[in-house]
């Protein structure tokens, strides 16, 4: 038996908002320490990775590891079913082929349950390298947000560069050149408004608009987003789903050729 | 030009 209840059933709303546009099937591996998920977008450039903790639900219960294949796009839009501030309930049977969510007032007046039907899911699961990134750069996710969508109408992809003045994010095509510098902040009223930069050597890569702009669908998330990056590896955005785990999305950079 | 990598050249199937 698999029970999962979160009384801020919003995070779960949001974490399917993160990944619905990049992801059209995937896995939930659960196990008693929480349920992660990890799959590759289609074009296998991109590679999302959930964490949700078992302890950052009020109630969970796993007896045994299931893995449940769901279509991302019908648990979209039957967690779109649930208020903002409803409590989710996830439901599975040891070896069912469906899973039930529960929606709940938290008033207890009104409850809904939808049941969808899971999906066979041959998914492989890749090993990610511990890695020491040469650049750590924390800004706000929606500062974040605005810079790539702005970029995005220069060109296909953004040059990130870090140095230890700042970082700096630009793009080039056929109307021009954008160029858009953060230097981290001297000293802020909030903390989730600061800029800081951990950089043991200055790196700089190149990545696709388009997919860098998927990642900010998880905006609604998180204050702050970390970006992670080193030399000719994948870069790494994070964003926190409350303190109860992550949702971390890792993109190729562009070579060249 | 520069050319998209894909993610199986930094990390292995399991």
């Amino acid at each position: 038996m698999f029970e999962a209840r979160l009384v801020q059933g919003n995070l779960l709303k949001k974490v399917l908002e993160s990944l619905k546009d990049l992801l059209t099937e995937a896995s939930w591996d659960c196990a008693d320490t929480g349920i992660q998920l990890q799959a590759m977008d289609n074009s296998h450039v991109s590679l999302v990775s959930v964490q949700l903790r078992a302890d950052g639900f009020d109630k969970f219960r796993c007896d045994r590891q299931l893995s449940m294949g769901m279509n991302l796009t019908s648990m979209s839009k039957i967690l779109r079913c649930a208020a903002n501030d409803d409590i989710i309930t996830i439901k599975a049977q040891d070896q069912a082929d469906n899973v039930t969510f529960v929606f709940e007032s938290p008033n207890q007046e009104k409850v809904a349950d939808y049941e969808m039907k899971l999906m066979n899911l041959d998914q492989e699961h890749l090993g990610i390298p511990e890695t020491d990134y040469a650049a750590v750069i924390k800004l706000p996710a929606a500062e974040f947000q605005r810079i790539i969508k702005d970029l995005s109408q220069f060109g296909e992809s953004v040059v990130i560069s870090c140095t230890k003045e700042g970082v700096k994010f630009s793009a080039a095509g056929d109307i021009g050149v954008g160029n858009i510098k953060l230097a981290q902040t001297a000293s802020v009223d909030k903390e989730e408004e600061a800029v800081t930069i951990e950089m043991q050597e200055p790196v700089t890569l190149t990545f696709a608009c388009r997919y860098l702009n998927m990642f900010t669908k998880a905006t609604c998330l998180a204050p702050q987003v970390t970006l992670s990056m080193s030399p000719e590896v994948p870069l790494v955005v994070e964003y926190k789903i409350g303190d109860m785990g992550h949702v971390r999305y890792y993109l190729a950079p562009k070579i060249e050729d | 030009m520069s050319k998209q990598a894909s993610i199986l050249s930094f990390f292995n199937r399991r």
